[in-house]
């Protein structure tokens, strides 16, 4: 079973069409292996990234160099999934 | 009476999903039916759901979890499969509804996606086909039909999460469900249940352009998405896939528009609380409710303007 330890959601609010291209960019490059939950579309709109840990650096600087404003939506994805498998099988128990 | 203990406010794997499918067959049998459309990739049963009064009668498709790791939309499927069934003889509403026209629910469009999301990698979207040539897996399955295929808004490349497939329809799951809508020639409506962002769209995804129905889908998915509102206060915005989303090419509703029906929508239900795909599950029910107030709204407008 994949494990996401370490991966994190970003939130990202573009704020023109400048760094909307910058996003674009950066999901075409495949070795991030990023991967958009809510895509770029429009200034303002809030984008969702899930970032592996070993691309989160990368990512970070970038957004930081061209500006981009970015919170931290999920810090670990992975803490979310045990509780969800957790809660799984607390289900199938019942 | 039932006794099957199911809970509709959990999620659960794809042989829960398919027992509590018979369930329902066996609950219901003057109303529901479980028929194979179609096997996946990996020989999974395409299942659908016919909730019919008999008679050939012109027909609703609703189909759920094209993308698999969008939980709450398989789980939402299988609680309206159960308010539909429960429903009839009860609600005016649907009661009409049932006596007009057939419904076809297809709870976990690709079944093999939805395993892998469960066993293997928790964020799968694709199917699980084989690729000639790549070391990658699956094609997005909601990029493979045949609506402006391979064109904006789509992956030529394997490994993407959005790969149109090596062309229209390659994928078995698409196939499946494009044969059968073809073959049963009376599908007035086509609804797809996606979940993330809270949309309600109809086409066009592949060209930005306005579609020739496009006044009456605006104010009948404005009116769905009010309904869906009301109950507790989720927003959603409304309008086609191109101009509220992005670009977006070989979709499942521009290509049942195209194909003539005209009452086509996808939606995107939702994911408050910033949980994105790991929608916790005590929101299931809530989500599977409030959708279910959108899909009324449509449905009943189905049955009131035949084409």
């Amino acid at each position: 079973r994949e494990t996401f330890v370490g991966h994190q959601v970003l939130e990202i609010i573009p704020r023109n069409e400048e760094q909307i291209q910058n996003l674009e960019q950066l999901e075409a490059q495949d070795h991030l292996e990023i991967d958009f939950w809510r895509s770029p579309t429009v200034p303002e709109q809030t984008v969702h990234v899930r970032i592996p840990f070993s691309s989160l650096q990368d990512v970070k600087i970038f957004l930081e160099s061209q500006g981009i404003a970015y919170s931290v939506m999920i810090k670990d994805l992975q803490v979310l999934l045990d509780e969800e498998n957790e809660e799984m099988l607390m289900n199938q128990r019942q | 009476e039932r006794s099957s203990g199911f809970n509709f406010g959990a999620y659960h794997s794809l042989d829960e999903i398919f027992q509590e499918m018979d369930q329902l067959a066996a609950a219901y049998p003057t109303l529901v039916s479980k028929l194979q459309i179609g096997s996946s990739f990996e020989n999974r049963p395409m299942n659908v759901l016919k909730f019919s009064t008999g008679g050939n009668k012109p027909a609703i498709w609703l189909d759920a979890g094209i993308h698999s790791r969008e939980w709450v939309t398989q789980a939402t499927a299988l609680w309206t499969a159960n308010k539909i069934a429960s429903d009839y003889g009860k609600d005016p509403s649907i009661t009409s509804l049932l006596d007009t026209m057939d419904i076809f629910l297809l709870p976990v469009t690709n079944p093999d996606g939805y395993v892998f999301s469960q066993t293997k990698n928790r964020m799968w979207r694709k199917t699980r086909s084989k690729i000639p040539g790549s070391l990658c897996f699956g094609v997005d399955p909601n990029r493979n039909w045949d609506a402006g295929f391979g064109g904006p808004g789509a992956s030529n490349n394997p490994c993407s999460d959005s790969y149109h497939g090596p062309s229209a329809n390659s994928e078995v799951e698409v196939q499946s469900i494009v044969e059968f809508i073809k073959s049963h020639g009376n599908i007035k409506a086509f609804i797809t249940l996606h979940s993330y962002s809270q949309l309600l769209m109809y086409p066009y995804g592949y060209k930005c352009t306005k579609l020739d129905d496009f006044d009456e889908l605006n104010i009948l998915a404005n009116s769905a998405a009010q309904a869906l509102t009301s109950l507790y206060g989720t927003n959603y915005k409304v309008g086609p896939i191109c101009s509220i989303i992005y670009q977006a090419s070989g979709g499942s509703i521009d290509w049942s528009y195209d194909y003539g029906i005209k009452y086509s929508f996808a939606f995107e239900l939702r994911d408050t609380g910033l949980h994105g795909f790991l929608l916790p599950a005590n929101q299931i029910i809530p989500t599977a409710e409030e959708t279910w107030l959108g899909l009324k709204t449509i449905m009943e407008h189905v049955r009131d303007h035949p084409y």
